[in-house]
């Protein structure tokens, strides 16, 4: 038996819109220890993970471990009927076809119950060791999603160039060509509004900016975004929950 | 000209 409530379903919301423009079917699995998912994109180019600790939620039980094969594109129908300030529970059985979900408005008595139909989907699940990076970077994510924004209109690449101390951001299209440098700084009185950067090697990397369009709608869920980049392998852009986090590794654009 | 690489040059499946 399963049973994850969250004290606000737009936690929920928030979570399922981070990542339901680019991929459809997600296995969400759930164990004692919370709810993990793994997701590949169509092309292949962009690995979404999602790990839900049991500290994210109110009340948190699941006896036997249990797949939730789901459709993203209809859950986000059932959760737009829900309030944001809802409780929201999840209940499934040990063997579920479906899953219920529960929400209740915490002023009035008001409970409203939808059932979604689960699915059997036969996902790809990719191994994903403990990287090497050669730079780490934090940084708020209105920024970096506002930087992403920016210079996508300009072109169909970004080009990430990290060395000591700066970090560039450059779009170089048919229209023109953009670029954003910021500085590694330190705000003692926000300090959800200061860059930390923390570099090995200097790295010179360029993502299709179609996919970095898609990382920053998972912004909604943290005030910084964690930035990880190796030449050698794909990057990880992290958006911490309470506990847990929602991951995407995004494989980069090479020199033909 | 840039090329997309995919993430399966990277990962295994597992």
């Amino acid at each position: 038996m399963l049973e994850a409530k969250f004290e606000e379903a737009s936690l929920f919301k928030r979570i399922i819109d981070g990542f339901k423009d680019c991929v459809q079917l997600v296995n969400f699995q759930c164990k004692e220890d919370g709810i993990i998912a793994q997701a590949v994109d169509d092309s292949r180019v962009l690995l979404v993970s999602l790990e839900i600790g049991i500290e994210a939620f109110q009340n948190y039980r699941c006896d036997h471990p249990v797949t939730l094969g789901i459709d993203l594109t209809s859950l986000s129908k059932i959760l737009r009927c829900g309030n944001n300030t809802d409780n929201l529970t999840l209940i499934a059985d040990d063997t579920p076809d479906s899953v219920l979900l529960l929400f209740e408005d915490t002023k009035k008595d008001r409970i409203a119950e939808y059932s979604l139909k689960l699915m059997d989907i036969d996902a790809e699940f990719l191994k994903i060791e403990d990287l090497a990076y050669d730079c780490t970077l934090k940084m708020p994510s209105p920024e970096f999603s506002k930087i992403v924004r920016d210079l996508s209109q300009l072109s169909d690449s970004i080009n990430i160039m990290i060395t000591k101390e700066t970090i560039k951001f450059v779009a170089d299209g048919d229209i023109g060509s953009g670029s954003v440098i910021l500085k590694p700084f330190v705000n003692m009185d926000k300090p959800q509004e200061s860059i930390n950067l923390n570099m090995d090697q200097p790295v010179d990397l360029t993502f299709g900016s179609k996919y970095l369009l898609d990382i920053v709608k998972g912004s909604a869920l943290s005030d910084n975004v964690g930035v990880r980049l190796s030449s050698e392998a794909p990057a990880l852009f992290q958006f911490d929950l309470k506990s847990g986090y929602l991951q995407f590794f995004l494989a980069p654009k090479f020199n033909d | 000209r840039l090329k997309q690489s995919t993430l399966l040059s990277f990962f295994s499946k597992q």
